[in-house]
């Protein structure tokens, strides 16, 4: 048997550090694709449920509209995609 | 599939696009020719055109960048965001934007066209064998003057085919100095530089001067990429170098220890731990043909569709046999209608139909044995089995004038003089029932209308119904280490070339056997076509050389005349 390796985490220099948990993952995932949108109408910002725009988001992609956070979701969120919005333009 | 809020499109059928610059990663000639395919996946199902401009604003303005890149959405380095369009309009509206961070590739990793050389600018061939060792990179080897090699075919030591790889000692891209080489060292700022910077630069692109100089002389270039170059990091640009210690142990290759993304980086000198410097790995690299067509479709006013398979979908995947979705044509000819001309749906099988009627000849040949025919009719066997949805077939060639194409048992024809699309599927085995599924070559004699069928190390011959075969290809006077003959072309009255690899041999028909002076390579005799074609064939003058889903076609001067798609051209669909 090999003896299981210690894996050590090192901060390179000039390395785009994209380490962040998969809530604010999500979050930055949702807002920068459009599916959680601010609105603003007169001054009040409504904000539409994560939960909502997590299904949103699973129904575009074809996943289990779970609304919730789950691992098939957060592996499509770390995919290489195009820029452009899912939704509005 | 999606169209952008209030269906925006192009007003005109004519687009315009301008390439304004070029990744390092790629050879300029490569990433033209890969927006070129991009361009016709939509004008191949719409009536619209594109046309490249060199100067002026164009409709659709491509370029790379980097992060910031000029406009309000910024890229976020390797991985992520690949590239991002406009939807049609005026100003930035249908530009397409691509992230230099990227290690942009034809997806299947680094993608070099040779310089110079005696390849004629053919592509690398990796692994390739030199001196007997394996090389899966350029290497400088051999070589006294650090210029970076490849072969062009899988032995160096056997064929002896080289070209040069991407080098700044070779030539620049870009930049004001008509692609000349770097000259080291230069001065820049009064400081001396003994290789490429981004000094002087906030888009992280590397440079050169031309001249020893570029405070006296203002001449640069952009550094192309090497194939071996590691991406990001803080060497950008360099080789890795091996072995090189991290953290006190000795790496060979790349390795993902020290990152918690699994992904692959190297030290670019001899110790991580004093210098610090390092880069990711070279790996498979984005597929700047799929990711461009995707942007273009956006450009076109396409937005994200949400079938999984289909190119619009925002996710990238790498598919070696890339074919416009249902979806994606639905949507783009919902803006700009059809192509007009062949329909570009599949078409559906007709109904049975009658194949001319054999002419039995007498032959000098002494069958070994007869097969006597049960029916001269041939009828669809499967109308499930689409030739339009087939991206590769054993085999094309023409039988009584017509296309025959081959795949798995079952040939679809296409009438020459006609443009109503493939007929078929017909089972192999009815009409020539002593042949296999898999054809990997055949021809039909102009002089006796004998149809020659090869397949693996064996060929057959048919005079009408009647065969003569197998016999061994060996007997023809092939080298015995020839596994199949991929290709056949009928030259005058008795002569035919037979491809197989990268090299022909020349049959004379009357003799049986290959004439001395033989085998040839077809690189070297048929500049311009992909030395690894699977299929060749003449037909209407031509001779065509069938890569993936693509031909190359030749016109009797030796010239490639044109390069397009099976499916469309040939098989109509």
């Amino acid at each position: 048997w090999s003896v299981p390796i210690k894996t050590i985490n090192v901060t390179f220099p000039g390395d785009i550090i994209k380490n962040m948990t998969d809530m604010e993952r999500a979050e930055n995932y949702l807002k920068k694709f459009g599916y959680l949108d601010t609105l603003h109408r007169s001054g009040f910002q409504s904000m539409v449920s994560t939960s909502k725009a997590l299904k949103k988001m699973q129904k575009q992609m074809g996943l289990e509209e779970t609304g919730e956070l789950d691992e098939a979701t957060v592996e499509v969120m770390k995919r290489p995609r195009c820029g452009v919005p899912d939704v509005g333009n | 599939y999606k169209t952008f809020e209030g269906d925006l499109k192009w007003d005109h059928k004519d687009v315009t696009y301008r390439v304004i610059n070029y990744s390092p990663d790629m050879d300029s000639s490569l990433i033209d020719d890969a927006f070129a395919r991009a361009f016709k996946v939509w004008s191949d199902v719409t009536p619209l055109t594109f046309t490249r401009l060199f100067d002026g604003t164009a409709d659709i303005m491509i370029s790379f960048g980097r992060a910031d890149h000029g406009d309000p959405y910024p890229f976020d380095g390797k991985d992520g965001l690949l590239a991002h369009a406009y939807p049609p309009g005026e100003g930035m509206q249908g530009d397409a934007h691509f992230d230099d961070d990227e290690y942009w590739t034809l997806g299947k990793g680094p993608a070099v066209k040779t310089r110079y050389g005696n390849a004629d600018g053919a592509m690398c061939r990796f692994p390739f064998i030199f001196e007997g060792k394996s090389y899966t990179t350029c290497t400088t080897n051999g070589r006294s003057d650090n210029l970076p090699w490849c072969a062009t075919t899988s032995d160096y030591d056997r064929d002896k085919k080289y070209g040069f790889c991407p080098s700044e000692l070779l030539y620049t891209f870009g930049g004001n100095a008509d692609g000349a080489k770097c000259v080291f060292p230069f001065t820049f700022q009064e400081e001396e530089y003994e290789g490429c910077t981004t000094d002087g630069r906030t888009d992280g692109y590397r440079w050169c001067a031309t001249t020893d100089s570029f405070d006296r002389d203002r001449k640069f270039g952009f550094c192309p990429s090497r194939d071996t170059a590691v991406i990001n990091g803080n060497s950008e640009g360099e080789p890795c170098h091996f072995p090189f210690v991290f953290l006190g142990k000795k790496y060979n290759s790349c390795t993902s220890e020290g990152r918690n993304d699994g992904k692959l980086w190297c030290s670019t000198t001899d110790n991580y731990d004093e210098d610090k410097k390092w880069g990711l790995c070279p790996d498979q690299g984005y597929s700047l043909f799929l990711v461009a067509a995707h942007e273009f479709g956006h450009a076109l006013g396409l937005d994200h569709s949400s079938i999984r398979e289909a190119l619009m979908y925002p996710m990238y995947s790498y598919v070696e046999d890339f074919s416009l979705h249902k979806d994606d044509i639905e949507g783009i000819q919902y803006l700009y209608g059809r192509k007009t001309g062949p329909d570009p749906t599949p078409p559906q099988p007709k109904p049975p139909t009658t194949a001319p009627m054999p002419d039995p000849t007498t032959s000098e040949d002494k069958p070994d044995h007869t097969t006597l025919p049960t029916t001269t009719t041939t009828r669809p066997v499967d109308p499930t089995k689409d030739a339009c949805k087939m991206t590769t077939f054993d085999t094309i060639t023409v039988i009584e004038g017509n296309l025959h194409f081959f795949k798995d048992g079952l040939y679809w024809t296409v009438s020459s003089g006609s443009d109503s699309g493939p007929k078929g599927p017909f089972s192999i085995s009815e009409r020539w029932s002593d042949l296999p599924a898999v054809i990997d070559s055949a021809f039909e004699d102009n002089l006796t209308k004998k149809v020659y069928f090869f397949s693996g190390p064996q060929f057959w011959v048919y005079t009408g119904q009647s065969t003569l075969g197998p016999r061994g290809i060996v007997k023809l006077g092939l080298e015995n280490d020839i596994q199949k003959v991929e290709g056949s072309v009928q030259r005058g009255k008795s002569k035919v070339l037979l491809f197989s690899g990268e090299k022909f041999w020349r049959l004379d028909l009357k003799a049986q056997k290959i004439d001395s002076g033989y085998p040839r390579f077809t690189a070297s005799a048929f500049g311009g076509v992909p030395s690894d074609a699977h299929d060749v064939f003449f037909y209407k003058g031509h001779m065509y050389f069938c890569r993936d889903r693509f031909y190359w076609r030749m016109n009797s001067r030796r010239q490639v005349d044109r390069v397009g798609y099976v499916k469309y051209d040939l098989l109509q669909c």
